[in-house]
């Protein structure tokens, strides 16, 4: 038996914006430490990591472990019925080929109930390896979007270049260049507005712009993001989720030929 | 240009 209820149901419905763009399908793992997706798009550049612990749960009971393949597109057809105040709950039986979803409104006068079909998936598997990154930037996750957004009109991608001073955001079109650079913020009022950044050693890649916008549709799980670069490697794009979670977007960079 | 890198370049498989 698989029983997961949170109250804070749209945390859920965030995390479906966050991913369904990117993938077709994913696999749910369900354990005692809670649920877990790891799943690559379809070209195998970028990979979503998502990890939402049991202690997030306000109810999370899992006897075995159970792993629950899903069409994302029909996911969010039913995440969709759900308001943002509701509470959800997820079910499924030991060796499920449906999970239930269940939505109660706050003064519980209001109860919805789905069910959908479970697709078997054979879904590979990487092993991410520990990394000491470079530099480590957080900054605020709308900035960071905005960012995408603006410098995506002009070419197809970001340069992303850390200093000790801040992070530099480049790019080059046919129509000419555009540059975002953000200073390491002394003092701000609000954590949530500051820019930090952690570094070892100077990094600058290259990233295409397509994935760095899918990725910022995470951004109303969490008002910082954090960018971790090292060279010759992926960067990771992570945003929290409430407490208890992350979602992670790994993105292989581009080089030249 | 720039060639876009896959991530089976980084990560094993399990």
């Amino acid at each position: 038996m698989f029983e997961a209820r949170l109250t804070q149901g749209s945390l859920l419905k965030k995390v479906m914006e966050a991913i369904r763009e990117l993938l077709n399908e994913a696999s749910f793992d369900c354990s005692e430490n809670g649920i877990q997706l790891q799943a690559m798009d379809n070209s195998h550049v970028s990979l979503v990591s998502l990890n939402m612990g049991s202690e997030g749960f306000d109810k999370f009971r899992c006897d075995r472990n159970l792993t629950m393949g899903m069409n994302l597109a029909s996911l969010s057809k039913i995440l969709k019925c759900a308001s943002n105040s509701d509470a959800i709950t997820l079910k499924a039986q030991d060796d499920p080929d449906t999970v239930t979803f269940t939505f109660e409104s706050e003064n519980n006068e209001r109860v919805s109930d789905y069910s959908m079909k479970l697709i078997n998936l054979d879904q590979e598997h990487l092993g991410i390896p520990d990394t000491e990154y470079s530099c480590v930037v957080k900054m605020p996750s709308a900035d960071f979007a905005r960012i995408c957004k603006d410098l995506s009109q002009f070419g197809d991608c970001i340069t992303i270049s850390c200093t000790k001073e801040g992070i530099k955001f480049s790019v080059a079109g046919d129509i000419g260049t555009g540059n975002v650079k953000l200073a390491q913020t002394a003092n701000v009022d609000k954590e949530s507005e500051a820019v930090t950044v952690e570094m070892q050693e100077p990094v600058s890649l290259t990233f295409a712009c397509r994935y760095l916008n899918h990725f910022t549709k995470a951004t109303p799980l969490s008002e910082q993001v954090q960018l971790s670069l090292s060279a010759d490697v992926p960067l990771v794009v992570e945003y929290k989720i409430g407490e208890f979670g992350h979602i992670r977007y790994y993105l292989a960079p581009k080089i030249d030929e | 240009p720039k060639k876009q890198l896959t991530l089976s370049a980084f990560f094993d498989q399990r």
